[in-house]
């Protein structure tokens, strides 16, 4: 059932996007948040053979399954979280970066996170201002539960604000920010940690650039079905 | 013929203050490659910031002891080329005909541009982007490569205003880049705000057909008892005929020890 095996023919010179027909799995260990459950992470590889030639490339990368809903409560204003239809109480920790002159390195990343883990917190925020952490951060995420609420690059430098004011429309390349929000999310968006994207810190971005977030991180209408995890075998996509 | 994968390029790195040398980046990667015991040439913190370096070789203070950072000449003071540097390294890779060879940076801060056995790359502007370079056809027969790299600081570095404050002169803001270089109300301003290749730096060979950025997602059904795995990935094909691929997809638990259930 884990294992599947296709057969694609590709042009010369030429890029193509591919679905694999869905995997089916029956009662799989989830992934849960520090203190709610075991971390389970599944190792997923993909690999190509290429006919006359052999192993081409191979990739992998483990994966946490996970259901993680977000939404603001219309009697606190508060913004609440369930993880596998489970509701969480969120114990965060801020987070700018590891290191300021960015030595960053996999024992630091892990002494780091798991430190978060021990004190019993089950969210990381990566401020807008410091960096969109790098994929050694989020594995450690993955593997001791740590949520990663992840923030693009708009803080109160980029909207007016400040003495002297500040540049009012977020950084001048509009189009540089996108091409390195896009590419950043499809750096980190495998990781079972990473519960949400934020556009910026304690403000929204200038509407273009959040219009543009909005609209490439909005969930595929094909996973939109709000009562999935209730449905019947008879709904059997 | 070279293993299929990636090899780290997170050793041997040497860097140099630009306006200390006087070659350009197609004689430092063909008839006069820089060494260790050459001045201004030292190790380099890579990944790592030009500030990193500096700090690894004691040229200056760290600056996150005591009042040490303000004996670091800000980057306001000193101009953009003062923390513009060349990063030097070399690499072995020896491809059979039909393989390629990308040279990878997972980030860079700001912009730069590479000498790859004396061709230029540009590595466009921005902190939080990758670039991926098809180099195969410029990689040395015997195999022995030398790479150098100019990283250039981002556009809009900023002043510190005297009294400190949050984000200085928010100029840093202009550029894609990380903000509290200039300083918060808990971070000191860094002096080089960053500058460097601070993110992971690899080769990476495939043969003609290349895997792209996968994309692994779940549903879930009948109380989470159903679940299915959807995945998608780009694939590119790098040579001049039709690849017939075979495409394998295996997702793998491990159960204790060393026993696997597929």
């Amino acid at each position: 059932e884990h294992l599947q095996t296709q057969q694609l023919s590709i042009h010369p010179g030429a890029r193509v996007q591919y679905t694999f027909p869905q995997l089916f799995f029956y009662k799989p260990n989830l992934w849960w948040p520090n203190g709610m459950g075991k971390q389970a992470l599944y190792n997923v590889q993909i690999s190509v053979e290429v006919k006359g030639y052999g192993k081409s490339d191979s990739w992998s990368h483990l994966f946490g399954f996970r259901k993680i809903e977000t939404y603001i409560d219309n009697a606190t204003g508060g913004r609440l979280f369930k993880v596998n239809g489970q509701p969480i109480f969120i114990r965060g920790g801020n987070w700018i970066l590891s290191d300021g002159l960015l030595r960053l390195s996999k024992e630091r990343y892990r002494t780091d996170i798991k430190f978060h883990a021990d004190m019993n917190l089950n969210m990381i925020r990566c401020w807008a201002g410091g960096l969109a952490e790098r994929p050694e951060f989020y594995h450690y995420c993955d593997i001791y539960g740590l949520l990663v609420w992840q923030e693009f690059w708009i803080t109160g430098d980029v909207d007016g604000r400040g003495i002297p004011v500040s540049n009012p429309n977020g950084p001048l390349d509009h189009d540089l920010f996108m091409l390195c929000a896009r590419d950043t999310v499809k750096l980190l968006r495998n990781h079972a940690s990473l519960a949400l994207w934020v556009g910026g810190n304690e403000q929204v971005p200038p509407k273009n650039l959040n219009d543009a977030l909005k609209n490439d991180l909005k969930l595929h209408p094909y996973f939109e079905s709000p009562n999935e995890t209730e449905n019947s075998v008879a709904d059997l996509p | 013929m070279a293993e299929i994968g990636k090899t780290k390029l997170d050793s041997g790195w040497l860097a140099a203050r630009s306006t200390e040398v006087q070659l350009t980046g197609t004689q430092l990667t063909t008839t006069h490659p820089p060494t260790k015991s050459t001045a201004p040439w030292m190790e380099a913190a890579v990944p790592g910031t030009v500030l990193a370096t500096l700090v690894k070789n004691k040229v200056v203070p760290n600056p996150f002891y005591g009042l040490e950072n303000e004996a670091i000449v800000d980057i306001a003071d000193s101009g953009r080329e003062f923390y513009t540097f060349w990063f030097f390294t070399t690499f072995q890779c020896k491809l059979s005909e039909k393989q390629h060879l990308d040279l990878n940076f997972r980030a860079i801060n700001y912009a730069g541009e590479l000498y790859l056995n004396g061709h230029r790359k540009v590595l466009p502007k921005g902190m939080f982007r990758r670039h991926s370079l098809d180099v195969t056809d410029i990689l040395h027969p015997d195999g022995q490569n030398l790479l150098v790299v100019l990283i250039y600081p981002p556009d809009h570095p900023g002043r510190i205003p005297p009294e400190g404050g949050q984000g200085g002169d928010h100029e840093i803001g202009k550029d894609v880049a990380a903000q509290y270089v200039e300083g918060w109300d808990w971070m000191a301003p860094i002096r080089d705000r960053n500058t460097g290749i601070w993110d992971e730096v690899s080769i990476y060979v495939t043969g003609p057909v290349k895997i792209i950025d996968p994309h692994l997602v779940s549903s879930f059904f009948d109380n989470y008892r159903r679940v299915y795995l959807h995945a998608t990935t780009e694939f590119e094909n790098r040579s001049s005929w039709v690849a017939e691929c075979s495409l394998n997809i295996q997702v793998t638990t491990e159960l204790e020890g060393d026993v696997c259930l597929v």
